[in-house]
């Protein structure tokens, strides 16, 4: 998946990286000091739905032509996570006890069209 | 980001950096406390030393990944009972967000002070408030060792769940041998249970209700 720029038009993957300072959580999140915070954004023209990005295949390129040379798109497409990895965390929770835990599906790496 | 740009996904108006970055910020609030399960960001009212949350990490299983689907917690001993000697101390632990969970590893980490002039002989015992004044207690480990330094004590996790309170008791019962009798002199420090070295439970635990597993994995 392209990163953004800002005159990507088309379905990309747009990167934050948040400081756990920054929200003024460093006193209970321990590890990490910060996580990449992206979310996908971008137009899914028709011939580009159901394309899944980078992964894209020579079969699904074949697939894309045949949709964009088709008259009658089939409904609209959506810029959509297609890969996300779980974030490790170790933070205090209320007692003091420190906890260590991953948290599913929260770093989006890569997006495509729905 | 120029100020006539749309929005590429909604049409909409770009925002403003300072404005996507104040949305950024929030999300990242949501999206945390959200995968926590939890409602609010924790008040720490008690958060334990940082000479002793240190060395607790170090302890753990340096890079260890935290078991797929669970949590790991290690939780600090507040002690009671008598200052004379540690060896009739009461470790209070508070396990408010372990409550709700199937707890299935449990180790007692204790540190024995290197002026240990024999043989220590331990007993780790669950203490349960009952009906009347004395509660009951439960024989959870019992251990033996002649080496100081830190000792980690495998307790049976059957014997720390079932209590409908989130708080913890175990009762150290510990004496000096000698050969396999009783040595006359008990010393009055054996163990560490205040300072920097203080006790600490390394739990491993997951969602107790079934099925919870897969709907977090999916």
């Amino acid at each position: 998946t392209p990163t953004c720029e800002p005159e990507t038009p088309l379905c990309c993957r747009r990167d934050h990286y948040v400081d756990f300072q920054e929200l003024g959580w460093r006193d209970w999140i321990l590890q990490p000091e910060g996580y990449q915070l992206n979310y996908c954004s971008g137009q899914c023209p028709p011939h580009l739905a159901g394309s899944p990005g980078i992964a894209a295949s020579f079969h699904s390129a074949v697939f894309s032509l045949l949709k964009a040379n088709n008259p009658w798109p089939l409904g609209t497409s959506c810029c959509v996570p297609t890969a996300r990895r779980p974030l490790s965390l170790l933070y205090l929770d209320r007692d003091g006890n420190v906890v260590k835990t991953d948290v599913p599906d929260m770093v989006v790496e890569a997006c495509g069209c729905s | 980001q120029g100020a006539g740009a749309a929005c590429p996904s909604c049409g909409g108006p770009t925002p403003a950096p300072q404005a996507e970055r104040a949305l950024v910020l929030e999300l990242a609030k949501q999206q945390i406390l959200e995968g926590l399960h939890l409602t609010s960001r924790p008040r720490i009212t008690h958060p334990p030393p940082q000479a002793a949350l240190a060395r607790a990490l170090r302890r753990l299983q340096p890079g260890s990944v935290a078991p797929a689907n669970g949590e790991e917690v290690i939780s600090f001993a507040t002690t009671t009972g008598p200052s004379t000697s540690a060896c009739s101390s009461v470790l209070t632990f508070h396990l408010s967000t372990a409550q709700s969970h199937h707890l299935y590893h449990a180790r007692l980490w204790l540190h024995v002070f290197p002026t240990l002039p024999g043989t220590l002989f331990l007993r780790i015992f669950r203490w349960s408030p009952g009906s009347g004044h004395q509660g009951s207690r439960t024989l959870l480990a019992e251990h033996q060792t002649t080496a100081p330094g830190w000792h980690a004590l495998t307790l049976p996790s059957s014997g720390l769940r079932g209590e409908e309170s989130p708080v913890l008791k175990l009762q150290l019962n510990c004496r000096l041998l000698e050969g396999n009798t009783t040595s006359a002199q008990q010393p009055r420090q054996l163990l560490d249970t205040a300072g920097d070295q203080r006790p600490f439970l390394e739990l491993k635990i997951r969602p107790s209700e079934p099925g919870a597993g897969r709907a977090r994995r999916r």
